[in-house]
């Protein structure tokens, strides 16, 4: 089947997992390779060389923590007018539905914490969105914050796990993480009309989710006892997992 | 019970002193994205080395080539009982992940390990 499409020769055995896992992340045909420059290739570059060699073996002393990475960049970029000395962006996160096998065990958003725009020093964070109806209190937005290492010292990383969790994973539907992107002049400047343009929602801020595979566990469970006093008889763990 | 056995099997010209080259074995073997059409997506790496497994199987399955009791099962009853039973394939044994790091359709990038995608060793079962 010459000039046919590898990938496609490969959906033709849809019963193999690993080709549809392949069919799923692969861009559809022969498109182009997505355009991906600059900080969010680079960092996830860095991740890549630091977590395996050059041939793809994943190196045994990797810290990575998770079986698969995805680095996710905002949809929208809604530039707010002023509001006292804050310039704010708010910036939408899709967030695909989570596969059963994956676990989501850590999730950062990474953003410039220093910002030059038009000859104006500004120092950003980062807050989650929440309704005006809604009193919600979040970190501070620096604390449990660092400054990644693969990334130039205007980055910071900053944890949001927990909000992830709490609020949105277990979510159904189409789930969108909302985050605003909020910065101030820096001491000794003076407050001009600020302007977004030329300042993509891309080049401030992005999401980090990370993930392991639950296929080994999974593979792992007993089955059930069919007769129920054999269940009761069994190991508790059992009657936890038959609860969940 | 095999043991004995052995010796009444006649051995294949090459196990006294054939080419070894046609023994199963691991071959190493390498392939660039591009040459698979996925380059398209795939950033790292640019090579991939799966690795293959060739060679015929021994009709007696030494230690080292990690045989299941199926396979030296299998020898026998083709050897002895019936030929359309096919002798045992020279398949990989053992395999290590690779890492991938790539761009999906909606432009995240992603990094994954995927298991079971290097052939290390190989086996005849």
């Amino acid at each position: 089947k010459a000039g046919k499409p590898s990938l496609a020769l490969l959906a033709e055995a849809p019963t193999l997992p690993l080709i549809w896992e392949l069919l799923e992340e692969a861009p559809v045909k022969q498109q182009r390779k997505p355009h991906v420059l600059g900080h969010p290739l680079r960092y996830m570059l860095e991740l890549y060389q630091r977590s395996a060699d050059t041939h793809g073996h994943p190196r045994e002393n990797r810290t990575i923590g998770a079986t698969m990475v995805r680095l996710v960049r905002p949809l929208l970029n809604i530039a707010r007018p002023l509001r006292g000395p804050w310039h704010m962006q708010t910036l939408d996160f899709p967030l695909r539905s989570s596969r059963v096998a994956y676990q989501l065990v850590r999730a950062t958003v990474v953003y410039r914490h220093q910002l030059h725009l038009n000859h104006l020093h500004l120092s950003c964070h980062v807050e989650p969105w929440v309704q005006k109806s809604q009193t919600y209190s979040f970190l501070p937005s620096r604390r449990g914050s660092s400054k990644p290492s693969m990334l130039s010292e205007t980055w910071t990383e900053m944890d949001i796990t927990q909000h992830i969790q709490q609020r949105l994973w277990n979510h159904k539907g189409r789930r969108i993480l909302r985050l605003n992107f909020m910065c101030q002049p820096q001491k000794g400047s003076k407050v001009l009309e600020l302007r977004w343009h030329g300042t993509s929602s891309l080049d401030t801020a992005f999401l980090v989710l990370y993930f392991n595979d639950t296929h080994k566990s999974v593979r792992n469970i007993k089955v059930l006892p069919r007769d129920p006093k054999e269940f009761m008889n069994n190991d508790s763990s059992l009657l936890l997992r038959r609860t969940r | 019970q095999a043991g004995s056995m052995r010796s009444e099997v006649p051995l294949p010209s090459w196990e006294h002193g054939g080419p070894e080259s046609t023994q199963c074995s691991l071959h190493p073997f390498q392939v660039s994205f591009h040459q698979l059409g996925w380059d398209h997506w795939i950033i790292a790496p640019h090579l991939y080395t799966p690795n293959y497994c060739k060679g015929t199987c021994p009709r007696v399955l030494r230690y080292g080539l990690n045989s299941p009791n199926h396979a030296i099962i299998q020898n026998l009853v083709n050897e002895l009982v019936d030929q359309s039973v096919p002798q045992p394939s020279c398949v990989p044994y053992k395999y290590v992940p690779i890492s991938i790091l790539l761009v999906d359709a909606n432009g995240s990038i992603l990094y994954k390990e995927y298991e079971d995608m290097i052939a290390q060793s190989c086996t005849c079962r």
